[in-house]
Formats: structure tokens, sequence, C-alpha cells
């Protein structure tokens, strides 16, 4: 159509032809569709404007190097019969990747979109409430594993000593004048001076996010002591969205691919 | 980006150096008659000159590669043709015009792995199968 294309010469002396405006949102979009991406994600923060890291890309950051390193040791593996490296254990601060990394497609970060604490009204137990947002869940992909991870620092109140019982369930069905439905998705038994992330197996849950197309996930949390008393879990030390922005809890979910055509054809 | 054969130096090791290794897999091997044989070359694509670096978190880009070179008869070990291949290349000898030489493609690829923020700001490790060539050969 006339339109002027300027050719110059690369570095490497290849000719390097100038694309258009149109020409070059082709470009991106074959390549985002060649990603998997419907579109070009625009985060609602830029990087600039984003505090210290949160601990999911913290943690998601270590998994891809994890991952990136696997890839790498199976190309030297096959070039130089060299055996594989083992996975060393990450730094302290970050939570160690999840155990089902390599074999999958997909892993999403869901960051705790809201919070609720139980006041004690009537001699109920302590809770805490996390709510993430699914809509990301990748279509034509079935969960693997899902985790949610919870730092807890030294507590506060006079439990110090003794063992806590904590256990982490799915808000299944919530209702205006009763209590909402529970479905107990994983407990774990640890020493009140225990330090560093939980992590609490949450899989069962995604059983009705691709089924009933649930795509907003309810966790309660409570904690009891070793004779049964409820405890506040902030007063035990696990942090929520008000702690230091890279110890706050998060999900992780593990996908893969389910067989179909490698690339949907166009 | 692509860039022009540049020339790699080999780790030093007694073993027979792995057919990937043989001269070509990034230097100018040539067939007989001055025409480059079927190898694979250099290609970066780079999400900083995609103006991506805004959500893909890691890695700034990745090396894919090429295959690209003739398929020529006699077809060298390092060519990893398929038997079919030779044969072609057999006929098209005899028949040049009825039939063409073999197609110089990759015959192993392997995944790369973005992680990136999506608009909802949730951090996603995807793995991409079959988007860095690892061999050509002719087909």
């Amino acid at each position: 159509s006339g339109s002027v294309v300027r050719r110059r010469l690369h570095a490497a002396g290849f000719l390097q032809r100038r694309l258009s405006g149109g020409e070059r949102r082709d470009v991106q979009r074959e390549i985002l569709a060649v990603l998997g991406l419907p579109g070009r994600p625009r985060p609602r923060n830029p990087p600039s404007a984003r505090g210290p890291a949160a601990a999911a890309p913290l943690f998601m950051l270590d998994l891809y190097h994890a991952v990136a390193g696997e890839e790498e040791a199976e190309e030297e593996e096959e070039e130089a019969a060299v055996s594989r490296p083992v996975l060393t254990g990450l730094s302290t601060q970050s939570p160690p990747p999840g155990s089902v990394v390599s074999r999958a497609d997909t892993v999403v970060s869901l960051v705790n979109v809201g919070e609720l604490r139980e006041h004690r009204r009537e001699r109920g137990p302590y809770w805490k409430e996390f709510r993430f947002d699914l809509t990301q869940v990748p279509a034509g992909e079935s969960v693997t594993a899902a985790e949610f991870r919870i730092y807890k620092a030294r507590g506060v109140s006079g439990h110090s000593n003794s063992s806590l019982h904590i256990s982490v369930y799915e808000i299944a069905a919530e209702h205006y004048n009763r209590e909402s439905d529970l479905f107990l998705l994983d407990v774990q038994d640890l020493h009140a001076g225990t330090e560093g992330w939980l992590v609490f197996d949450v899989t069962a849950a995604s059983n009705h996010w691709l089924v009933d197309q649930k795509y907003n996930l309810g966790l309660r949390l409570y904690v009891e002591t070793a004779d049964g008393h409820s405890v506040d879990p902030g007063s035990v030390g696990l942090l929520g969205r008000r702690g230091p922005r890279s110890k706050q809890p998060f999900m992780v979910t593990f996908f893969r691919a389910s067989p179909g055509p490698a690339r949907i054809p166009r | 980006a692509a860039k022009g054969p540049r020339r790699r130096q080999h780790k030093k090791s007694n073993d027979l150096p792995h057919p990937n290794k043989l001269p070509g897999i990034f230097d100018d091997v040539h067939a007989a008659d001055g025409r480059q044989v079927c190898r694979r070359h250099e290609l970066y694509v780079s999400f900083q000159d995609l103006g991506w670096l805004d959500w893909v978190i890691a890695p700034q880009g990745y090396s894919a590669y090429y295959c690209e070179g003739e398929c020529a008869f006699p077809l060298d070990s390092c060519m990893n043709a398929t038997n079919h291949a030779i044969l072609q290349s057999l006929v098209h000898l005899m028949k040049p015009e009825a039939v063409p030489k073999a197609c110089c493609a990759p015959t192993k690829l392997s995944a790369t792995s973005v992680l990136y923020y999506d608009s909802n700001n949730n951090v996603i490790l995807k793995k991409h199968r079959n988007m860095v060539v690892k061999s050509c050969g002719c087909h």
C-alpha cells in the first residue's frame, strides 16, 4: 500500500525490515498467543510503584529459578550425561517450592484479596478468614496441587510452651442467618514457639473450582491449644495482611495441561 | 535479534565430542560446494525489546534458535537425517525438478518458563513447551 518500508543493516550484517505500527501489534499478539495469553496483562501497579516484594512474588521467583535450573540440568544431562543436580534448600526467608513443581505446566500464586477476623461474641471460637480470586484459573488445565501458605512468627500470648492444633477449612457455602458450611482441608499440630512458613494442603478445595465455576475461594483457619481452648490466630503469631509484605499469606496452585491439541488451530 | 554465527568454546574433555558439539553447531560448516549445511543458528527473543518488562518478571528474553542450511547429498551424520530424507536427497539428485531436497527443521524442541504478573497482580509461572530448538536435522 505504498507504505515506506525502511530497511537498515543490522549489526550482524542481516537486512532488518522496520515494522509498521499495525505489524508490530500483530507480532505482539502472535507471541502472546503462543505464550497462551489472550492479551497483554496490565498489572494494577507498575514495578516502580510497588513496595518491597511481597511473599508470593518472592516464592514464585525461587520457583522459577528452581524450574529454570532443572530445564538447564536436563539439557546438560542429555549433552554430557551429567547426573541431575539435587535442588538444594532455599534461603530460610522464602518458603521452599511445592513438591509437584517439575510436572506442572502452570503455577499460579494468588494474592489474599480479603481477610476477616472473628471477634468472640457469644463465647464462640476465634477464627481468621482469607479470600482468593480464582478467575485467573487457566482454562483447559487440571489442578494437581494447591497450597495455602501462612507465616508464623513468635506469638505474643502466654502459650509459648504448649503445642497448637491448627485447622484450615474451605467455606463451602455461606448463609445469611446461620453458620457457614465448612469443609475440612488440612490440620497441623506444632509447637507454639515454631517460626516460619506453614504450608497447608488445600487441593481438595479445587474440586469445585472448575466444575461449579466457583471463583471466590474462602478459607477459614482455627487455632486451639492441646486442651481444646480456642486461641486468636494473631496472638500465636500467624500473620495476615497487616504483616510485613514479605510474610503475607498467599495460595499457590499447580496445574497440568489436559491432553489435547498442542495449540488450538485458528 | 538474529546474530551472526559465533565460535563457541568447546569444554576440554577426553570423551568423543557429542554430535551436537561437532563443528557446525555454531560454526560455518559448508558442504563440499561451499553451501552451508543444515544446522542451528542463534535467535534471541527479547521481552525487553517488546516492552514487556512491566509485567514479565523473568526472564528478560530467551534463546529460541532456528534451523537453516542445505540438506544436500550426501547427508552427513551431523545432519540428523531421517532415512526418508536420505532417500529423498538421492532422488532429488537424479530428478532435481521433480523432487525437492529434504528440509532443514528442528528435530528436538525444549520448553521455556516465563514468570509474569497477571492483571490482578497474581504471579504466574508458565512452562511453554516446544519453544527452544535444541537440534536441527533434515526431514
